[in-house]
This record gives structure tokens, sequence and C-alpha cells, in this order.
């Protein structure tokens, strides 16, 4: 999902 | 990953471990907010949660906990270690201020209503304005030190090359996160006045001071 990507970065 | 979240995160790691060696290698914490700071390991804190119940990668998990630890030990250095050059006078912001509304907002305006979603929303948007105590502190004394100057000049840039990070996702990726997107820029608007004096006096050799 969206959310998940975005945890991938700092 | 591409080249610009990689150097943003780089640039990230040298602010921070700038910051620490200077106090630690001056002995001084004078002309640094102990309340940005505080912010800033309450940021690492609720955003880093998912240590704990997610594994990204050894780069992901290594930073997260170097960020957190360094966060730790600057706030250490300055409220404890180091408490006799603490220039609390000069840093009277008051993080309530902050901390209110933006937990508001994060309740209000987040992709999921779950704890952990809430609290990672949360640091996204204290991290955008975390970095007011410390200009504000520096326009009441109207200049900084030197190293403090490339502290806040790596900070910024780190939070630039985000940016230029998540245009180049959106392209190629089709990624794109409107929560951080926002925040990241508010966050760097707020250190345009800085570059600027960043460049036109730091990078000339001169010490940061501001115009009477």
């Amino acid at each position: 999902s969206q959310n998940q990507e975005v945890k991938d970065e700092l | 990953m591409n080249i610009f979240r990689l150097v943003g995160d780089l640039s990230h790691l040298l602010a921070i471990l700038l910051l620490l060696w200077k106090i630690w290698k001056t002995r001084s914490c004078a002309g640094v907010s102990g309340k940005s700071q505080i912010m800033f390991g309450l940021v690492y804190i609720t955003r880093y949660l998912d240590l704990f119940t997610n594994f990204i990668s050894i780069y992901n998990t290594t930073m997260k906990a170097i960020f957190i630890a360094v966060a730790i030990a600057t706030i250490y250095l300055i409220y404890f270690k180091f408490k006799a050059t603490y220039d609390s006078n000069h840093d009277t912001f008051r993080m309530e201020f902050l901390i209110v509304p933006v937990g508001g907002l994060a309740f209000l305006v987040n992709h999921d209503f779950t704890a952990l979603e809430i609290l990672w929303t949360f640091s996204i948007y204290l991290e955008s304005v975390a970095i007011l105590p410390q200009l504000f502190m520096i326009s009441k004394t109207g200049e900084a030190e030197t190293i403090t100057s490339h502290y806040l000049f790596a900070l910024g840039s780190y939070r630039a090359l985000y940016i230029v990070n998540w245009v180049y996702r959106y392209y190629f990726e089709g990624f794109f996160d409107l929560i951080a997107i926002v925040a990241g820029c508010v966050q760097t608007i707020l250190y345009c006045d800085f570059f600027y004096l960043y460049v036109t006096k730091v990078m000339h050799g001169k010490k940061l001071s501001l115009p009477a």
C-alpha cells in the first residue's frame, strides 16, 4: 500500500 | 533508493553527528536549542516505533537506531553533562505551542486511524517545525556559531533533497505520500531564510550574524 511504501524512508 | 534520498539521509546523519561532536569537543552546548533537540528526539522515537514491528533493510534499521541514539545522547549532553553551558535564557520557545497543535492535526489528518500511524503522522508534522526553537534562539541572540550553521545547513539540505527524491519517486515509481510531501515542503521553507544567510555569510568565511 501507499503507507507501507513511505515507511522505507527515514 | 535513489541518489537524492541517499545523499539526503547522509546529510541528515552528518548534521546530527556534527552537532553531537561540536558539543562534545567544545564541552559546551552554548547557542544550541535544547528544545529543538527534545522535539527531534520525540520525532525519532515516535516515528521509528516500527523498528519493533517491521523489518525493511539493514540500512533502514541501522539508520533509525543511530538517529534515536544520537538524539538521546545530544539531549543528555545538553540537559545533564554540560547543563552549565546550556543557554536556557535564550531558549524560550514554548514547546507546547508546537506539540499540542501538531498532535491535534495528527489525529485529524492521517492515512489510517491506528496508534502507530497517528504517531508516525505526529512525528512527520513535528519534524517540520521542530527546528523553530533553534531558529528563534538565533534570532534572539542575533548570531550562530559556524558549526551550528553547518549543522543547520546539513539538516535543511536533507529535507530539500528529500523533496527532489519525492519528485523522482513520483515520476519513476508513481509513488507519493501527501502528508510527507506537504510537511517536508513546510520544513524546507522554514530553512530558506537561513540558507540565504548561510550562502551569503558563512560560505564566505564569516560568522552567521543577523542584520541589526
